[in-house]
């Protein structure tokens, strides 16, 4: 327990490339988006394929939002009032989120949410 | 998270990151790892976006994310963000963005802008640089040629002491995590002394896909909350992407 204790470092690795072993936990899988499409439908392949992965992890948000105001009304918010600031963002963004929450089935506010998770955490 | 961009004796430039998010969003304590890094995980993709049927830029990110974290835009430059907190952080650029101040940009959809509209490493040093932002950030650039390189402090509205590669003053890397490069990290959060003891110890000629990564495994740059390492090198338009786990004993951030 005492290794949890900052700052814990260890020596330098080596020969960890190609990757393998416990700190590797999966390749990544190439997918292409075609900037000729309209912006709409450019997330739609790849949204589909990932439909389940997204929803597991808006449920984990949902969940530790619920944690901190139970009555649910932080989730309310984010459906009812971060759609309208998707209105708001510059093209072809907008276009793109509302693709993005027709082809995952994950409602467009909650979508918002995650676009906007880096802008909300800086604090 | 830990971003490094590094030039060999050729001149060849390297760029690399470990994407970490998820700090204090709910603790498994079963698993002992963080429940939002985890559920990131499956959503990691490389993206080729093209149009006209050819390659415009290269990125790694989350499925169902628009914007831009991590990519490349081939034979000109590389790009990566890592998170600048701040108490003048990006809940009052939202807050400025529902009363109507919208002439800042987020920080995603710059990256993104960027990497699609920018033609060399200049061009978007200086949109990097100068674009008002809704949040602070360091945006890591590295270019195509010898000495393009630097590290983009930004607060909301201006630019702060950019950092470039020097090798006349023996620079040869930049490493940047979380922290202005003018101070000390937090010392409960110190992944730079780390990195850069590995960076030093690997030295200028031996840099390449191989020893980058071996530096981004080095606990605790790499940490419980990585979520991917991603190495690029421009000049071959070459981009790898690896999902990343950290067993015990590791460090929670």
């Amino acid at each position: 327990s005492t290794q949890y204790v900052p700052p814990y470092t260890e020596e330098c690795r080596t020969g960890m490339y190609p990757p393998q072993g416990p700190t590797f936990k999966g390749a990544v899988t190439w997918y292409t988006v075609d900037l000729d499409l309209p912006p709409s439908k450019r997330w739609s392949a790849l949204m589909s394929e990932k439909k389940d992965d997204i929803a597991n992890m808006i449920k984990v948000i949902k969940d530790i939002a619920d944690a901190f105001v139970p009555s649910g009304k932080l989730i309310d918010f984010v459906d009812k009032v971060l759609p309208l600031i998707v209105d708001t963002l510059p093209y072809p963004y907008d276009e793109e989120l509302k693709g993005i929450a027709s082809a995952s089935g994950v409602p467009l506010g909650e979508i918002a949410l995650f676009n906007l998770f880096y802008e909300v955490f800086t604090v | 998270c830990t971003s490094v961009v590094a030039e060999d004796s050729n001149g060849n430039l390297i760029h690399g990151r470990n994407l970490d998010f998820g700090l204090f969003m709910g603790w498994d304590m079963k698993n002992k790892s963080w429940q939002i890094t985890e559920q990131l995980k499956p959503l990691v993709v490389n993206i080729d976006f093209r149009r006209s049927n050819h390659t415009v830029f290269k990125s790694t990110g989350f499925a169902g994310y628009a914007g831009m974290l991590t990519g490349m835009k081939p034979h000109s430059f590389s790009l990566t963000i890592n998170e600048r907190f701040s108490m003048d952080g990006g809940y009052i650029g939202i807050i400025e963005w529902l009363l109507h101040h919208r002439d800042a940009m987020w920080m995603g959809f710059l990256t993104r802008t960027v990497l699609e509209n920018a033609t060399s490493y200049e061009e978007a040093r200086s949109l990097l640089s100068q674009t008002k932002l809704l949040a602070p950030a360091y945006y890591i650039l590295g270019g195509n040629q010898t000495g393009q390189g630097c590290i983009i402090t930004r607060a909301r509205t201006e630019s702060l002491k950019p950092l470039e590669l020097n090798l006349k003053q023996g620079r040869w890397y930049l490493l940047q995590t979380n922290y202005d490069h003018w101070k000390a990290p937090l010392f409960l959060d110190d992944r730079r002394t780390p990195g850069m003891k590995c960076m030093n110890q690997t030295l200028q000629p031996n840099i390449s896909f191989k020893t980058l990564y071996d530096v981004l495994s080095t606990k605790p740059v790499l940490n419980k909350l990585t979520t991917y390492t991603t190495l690029m090198e421009v000049s071959k338009g070459k981009l790898e992407s690896f999902v990343r786990d950290c067993p015990n004993p590791c460090m929670p951030w």
